[in-house]
């Protein structure tokens, strides 16, 4: 449903950020 | 990004995808590669959960425009992670390599837009849920005229009630989750003047039951009953056609 779908896409940006972290030379936390 | 929580989910990865695009066309980010094996494997297990619970969406709702949406946000999604997984193997072969940077701009953006685009679907198709409840509270207006009698009007109420209290939760809600004020604005005004209209409504059909049983003033009693459902109504249109927006009018602009 759409609750479930919002708490996996926050995980898929907070993935993509660190992976882009990374990318940058700045992994993230 | 018109509501909170989209915003909150998208614009700290949008800020760090825009400050790659800007490193990589400044051509600053020559230097070689760390191993990007496991923070993409990573992505790659959120998309391959997020699409999971896209298409049980899609199966699980009754809304056309969500299932026609939703597929080409997904896709473009899985297509971005693949970028990702390829740019990754190139990487380990030649941490420099050009074209497997150029693919982890891509995928990240990719990403970026396919998820945005899957959690506009998604909002949108809640934005329909509360607008088919503004909608079951005009069709309740549309047949104020046949209460004629004092049991009719107990029924009206007790029918009405219910959906208008849903109604106003609900855009009550929505209206606290948008970033944008002007809209915040809108709902809240249109939202009171139907608080205020409400009693008025139920008093002005008492008149007229009244009126059409003594058979003084009913016209009157008519045209100012009808006047109020008309009030009603035009709020619950603006809702409704406020519900709708999602990018800054002009007066945002100005």
């Amino acid at each position: 449903d759409a609750h479930e779908m919002v708490r996996q896409a926050k995980q898929l940006a907070h993935a993509t950020s660190t992976l882009v972290g990374a990318i940058r030379g700045q992994a993230e936390d | 990004f018109h509501t909170k929580i989209i915003e909150s989910i998208l614009e700290p990865v949008a800020q760090q995808v825009s400050r790659l695009v800007i490193l990589h066309e400044e051509a600053e980010d020559g230097n070689a590669m760390p191993d990007l094996a496991q923070p993409v494997r990573v992505v790659k297990l959120a998309v391959d959960n997020l699409v999971k619970v896209g298409y049980e969406t899609i199966n699980g709702s009754d809304d056309q425009i969500l299932k026609q949406d939703m597929p080409p946000a997904l896709r473009r999604v899985e297509e971005a992670s693949l970028f990702l997984l390829d740019a990754s193997a190139m990487l380990r072969t030649d941490p420099y390599s050009g074209p497997a940077r150029k693919k982890l701009i891509e995928g990240s953006r990719g990403i970026l837009q396919g998820t945005s685009a899957l959690l506009l679907a998604s909002d949108e198709s809640e934005v329909r849920k509360i607008i088919r409840v503004c909608k079951s509270v005009l069709e309740y207006l549309a047949i104020t005229e046949v209460v004629d009698r004092m049991d009719d009007l107990v029924t009206f109420v007790k029918n009405l009630s219910p959906v208008l209290t849903k109604m106003t939760k609900e855009v009550d809600n929505r209206e606290k989750e948008l970033t944008h004020q002007v809209h915040r604005d809108m709902l809240i005004r249109s939202l009171d003047q139907v608080k205020v209209l409400t009693p008025v409504l139920i008093s002005g059909i008492k008149i007229y039951i009244t009126a059409n049983q003594s058979g003084q003033g009913l016209k009157e009693a008519q045209n100012s009953r009808d006047y109020t459902v008309r009030k009603m109504s035009d709020e619950i249109h603006e809702i409704i056609r406020v519900l709708q927006l999602t990018t800054y009018d002009e007066e945002e602009w100005d």
